[in-house]
Parts: structure tokens; C-alpha cells; sequence
């Protein structure tokens, strides 16, 4: 999961990836 | 493979084809029905007369949208989404473009060396405005060289994912694990050719370094564009072909 403070990518939204604080 | 059941195998060809079938923009029947729908001289001229960067700005979108499916193709291939974030990142980086370059031999009739683009099938003159003749006629021949091999659909779609699940990429954190689904790629071709008894046709494959240089080729050429148009409009290029290939994007996990 993404460390929810590290800048999200646009290929990482495109993947569905969740931030650590994302609800399953 | 040897320790994988046949049917699983099988059910992976069938789920890879499945994904490639769903996610590309354009279907091969289709394609082939307007090969004879050309550009017209004048509309050849109308592409040549565009400047350098509304070129490039125009082949930077249809890119970007080609790499969106690549994404999502990937999305659909059986055990890509159980590796880690990490891992997907790193091969759609480095391996989206070079799946695109694939895919764009369905595209490419390569008996006039024509290929689809916004519409109509045009030559390698329609690029000219881009000032990167050597690169876009290296990737006609790239593609000519892939439509000699006669790849059916199913096998262009195992083919595709096998550029992208490779294990020699840089930076993975778990190469093992894409390591297996490769290897699970490969019977997959494997079997597919052998069905066909063409399984010669595996030693005919394009070299690995040669779909690398190409996209190097590609980034240089973007990055002399780019020296050469210092105050270009940053939405000049779709955010994501900037992410990808301008030296934006962070790298995951840092």
C-alpha cells in the first residue's frame, strides 16, 4: 500500500492502487 | 513450465486473450476492413504543414490513449494485480511503450507499410512534421518485421504480455514472482504455437533490446523536442505521457 503522504501518480489511480488510509 | 496442469495453462491463455480482446481500442477485424481507407494527398499535406509541436502534441495523445489501454489490458492479466504495487508500477513503466509498439502491428498493413492513424491508414510521411524520421521509420520496420512472423490474435495477446511480465526489468522487488508468471506466459505461447506447429517462430521473436532502444530513441527525441521548445505550455503533453516519459514521475515508495 502507499504511504498516504507520497504524491499518488496517475498510473498509480489508473491501477486502483489504495493509500494506507484507503478503506478496502 | 513444467510442474504447471495443462489447464491452468490453458485458462491463462484464455484470460490473457480475453483482456487483450476487451481492452484494445481497436478490433482486428476492423482494422483490416479500412486498410483501404487512405489519406488523401491533401490530407497528408495538412499533417506535414502542422509545426513540430502541434505534432507532437497530436501523437502524444493518441500515445497516451494507446499506453491507457496497455494499463488496462495489464489490469485484466491473470496474476499481474496480485504482485506488489511496487512491481506493476515498475513494468508498465518500462514496458507500456514497448507494448503499444507491439500492439501497433495490428495496426500496420505491411504491404503498402501504411498504418492506422486517426482514421485512416497513412506512410511514414504523415510523421514529418515530428523532425524524428529515423525513429518513426525504425518503428515502421519494427512493425514490419512483427507482421512477417503472422501472429494471430491470441498469440500477438501472449506476445504482449510477455513484454510486459519481464523478469529482467530493473527495480523489482519481487523478480521470483514475476518470474513465474513469465513463465507461465511463455508455456502459454508455447502452446499456442505448437497448436499451430509453429513453435520455430519463438526464435524469430524481435531481440528484447531492440523494443528497449526504440522507446530510449523515443525519450531522446522528446527530450531534444523538449530543449528545443524550452517554454512550451506544460499541457502541451497529456499528464500521463508527462509522467511516463518527461522525468516527472516519483518513483513508488519514495
Amino acid at each position: 500500500k502507499l504511504n498516504p503522504h507520497q504524491k499518488v501518480t496517475l498510473l498509480q489511480l489508473l491501477l486502483g492502487h489504495k493509500t494506507e488510509e484507503s478503506p478496502e | 513450465a513444467p510442474d504447471t496442469p495443462w489447464m491452468e495453462i490453458e485458462r491463462l491463455v484464455r484470460d490473457v486473450c480475453q483482456s487483450f480482446r476487451q481492452t484494445c481500442q481497436f478490433r482486428l477485424d476492423h482494422l483490416q476492413r479500412l486498410r483501404p481507407l487512405l489519406f488523401s494527398r491533401e490530407e497528408v499535406a495538412g499533417y506535414q504543414r502542422k509545426t513540430v509541436w502541434e505534432m507532437w502534441r497530436c501523437c502524444a495523445w493518441r500515445l497516451t490513449e494507446a499506453i491507457q489501454s496497455v494499463v488496462e489490458f495489464a489490469k485484466g492479466l491473470p496474476g499481474f494485480m496480485d504482485l506488489c504495487q511496487h512491481d506493476q508500477i515498475v513494468l508498465l513503466k518500462a514496458g507500456a511503450m514497448e507494448v503499444v509498439l507491439v500492439k501497433m502491428s495490428r495496426a500496420f498493413n505491411a504491404d503498402n507499410r501504411t498504418v492506422f492513424f486517426e482514421g485512416k491508414y497513412g506512410g511514414s510521411d504523415i510523421f514529418r512534421a515530428l523532425g524524428c524520421a529515423e525513429l518513426v521509420g525504425a518503428i515502421f520496420d519494427f512493425c514490419q518485421s512483427l507482421c512477417a512472423l503472422r501472429f494471430s490474435e491470441d498469440e500477438i495477446s501472449l506476445y504482449a504480455a510477455l513484454v510486459l511480465i519481464n523478469a529482467t526489468r530493473p527495480c523489482l522487488r519481487d523478480r521470483e514472482k514475476v518470474h513465474q508468471l513469465q513463465r507461465l506466459l511463455e508455456a502459454g505461447l508455447h502452446l499456442l504455437l505448437g497448436g499451430s506447429h509453429r513453435v520455430d517462430v519463438l526464435a524469430q521473436l524481435p531481440p528484447k533490446t531492440k523494443l528497449r532502444a526504440l522507446c530510449s530513441q523515443h525519450v531522446e527525441q522528446l527530450r531534444a523536442f523538449q530543449r528545443l521548445y524550452p517554454a512550451l505550455a506544460p499541457d502541451t503533453f497529456p499528464p500521463l505521457y508527462r509522467e511516463l516519459f518527461g522525468g516527472e514521475a516519483e518513483t513508488p515508495g519514495g
